[in-house]
C-alpha cells in the first residue's frame, strides 16, 4: 500500500478549475 | 542573433511564476513553525517539508508541460518516479547558479544559508552532498549555461530513457530527441565559441544525476532512522522506487 503512489497520482489526475 | 528554438521557447513560457512559488512555501513553513513546542519539526525537518513542497511545484510544472500532458497518467508517474529527486536537485543547483555566491546556499524561500552554518549542523554526509553540489554549481557557472539551457535540460531530465514500461515508449523517445536537437542548435547558436557546449551540458546533468540517488539514499536511510516527516509526496516518492 506505502508504494502505489496514490498522492502522486491524484495530483496528477486532478481536475484544475482556473 | 540566432533564433532560439521552439520547444525551449514553449517551455520558458511554462516556467512557474518563482514568487508565486516561494510564497506558497513560506506560508506552508511558517504554519508548521506556529505549530505547539512537542510538534515543531527540527531544522532538518523543516528542510524536508521544503523539498516536500517544491516536489509539489515541480510536479505542477511537469503537468503543464508539452509531451508530458500527452502522456497518461501512468507513464507520468513513471516519468517522475524516475526523475524526481534529480528534478529537486537541479532545482537547488540553479538557484545557486542565480544566487552567484560560493560560500552559501539560497533556499527556495529566500533564506541564504552560510556554508560554514551548513558544515557545523548538518551531519557529514549532508555537508558533503551540499558541497558537491557546489562544485556543480561552479562547473555549470563556468560553462556559461544559461536559462534557455536550463530549461531545456530540466525538460530532458523529465524525458528520461532509462524508464522502463511505458505505454508510450514513442513519445518519451520523440519529446527526448526534440529536446537533444533544440539545445544542440542552441548551444551551437548561440555559444559557437564555446567548442562542445552540449556535450559538456549533458555530462553535468550525468553528474546531477548521480548526486540525486546518494542524495535519495542519503534520505532513506533518514528515513529509516524517523528523522523524516511521514505522510507527505516526499516519502511517497521515496518509496516508489524501493519496494
Amino acid at each position: 500500500k506505502k508504494n502505489n503512489n496514490a498522492l502522486l497520482r491524484y495530483l496528477l489526475d486532478k481536475d484544475d478549475t482556473k | 542573433p540566432p533564433d532560439i528554438p521552439e520547444v525551449i521557447l514553449k517551455l520558458l513560457q511554462l516556467e512557474p511564476d518563482e514568487a508565486q512559488v516561494k510564497g506558497r512555501i513560506v506560508a506552508c513553513l511558517q504554519q508548521e513553525q506556529g505549530k505547539g513546542r512537542h510538534e515543531r519539526l527540527s531544522t532538518f525537518g523543516l528542510m524536508c517539508k521544503m523539498a516536500d513542497q517544491t516536489l509539489f511545484s515541480i510536479v505542477e510544472w511537469a503537468r503543464s508541460c508539452i509531451f508530458f500532458k500527452e502522456l497518461e497518467v501512468g507513464d507520468q508517474m513513471k516519468l517522475l518516479q524516475n526523475c524526481w529527486s534529480e528534478l529537486l536537485v537541479f532545482d537547488h543547483i540553479y538557484r545557486q547558479l542565480q544566487h552567484g555566491k560560493e560560500q552559501s546556499v539560497l533556499l527556495v524561500t529566500g533564506q541564504e544559508v552560510d556554508m560554514s552554518a551548513i558544515a557545523a549542523q548538518a551531519g557529514s554526509i549532508l555537508n558533503t552532498l551540499v558541497l558537491r553540489a557546489q562544485e556543480l554549481v561552479l562547473h555549470l557557472h563556468s560553462l556559461q549555461v544559461d536559462r534557455q539551457e536550463f530549461v531545456c535540460l530540466k525538460f530532458l531530465i523529465l524525458f528520461s530513457l532509462d524508464v522502463k514500461y511505458l505505454e508510450n515508449h514513442a513519445l518519451v523517445r520523440e519529446a527526448q530527441e526534440k529536446a537533444n536537437a533544440a539545445l544542440l542548435e542552441y548551444t551551437a547558436g548561440h555559444y559557437p565559441h564555446c567548442a562542445d557546449k552540449f556535450r559538456q551540458l549533458l555530462l553535468r546533468l550525468a553528474e546531477v544525476r548521480a548526486l540525486s540517488m546518494q542524495a535519495e539514499e542519503y534520505l532513506y536511510h533518514k528515513h529509516l532512522s524517523g528523522e523524516v516527516p511521514c505522510n507527505n509526496l516526499l516519502i511517497e516518492m521515496l518509496h516508489a522506487k524501493r519496494t
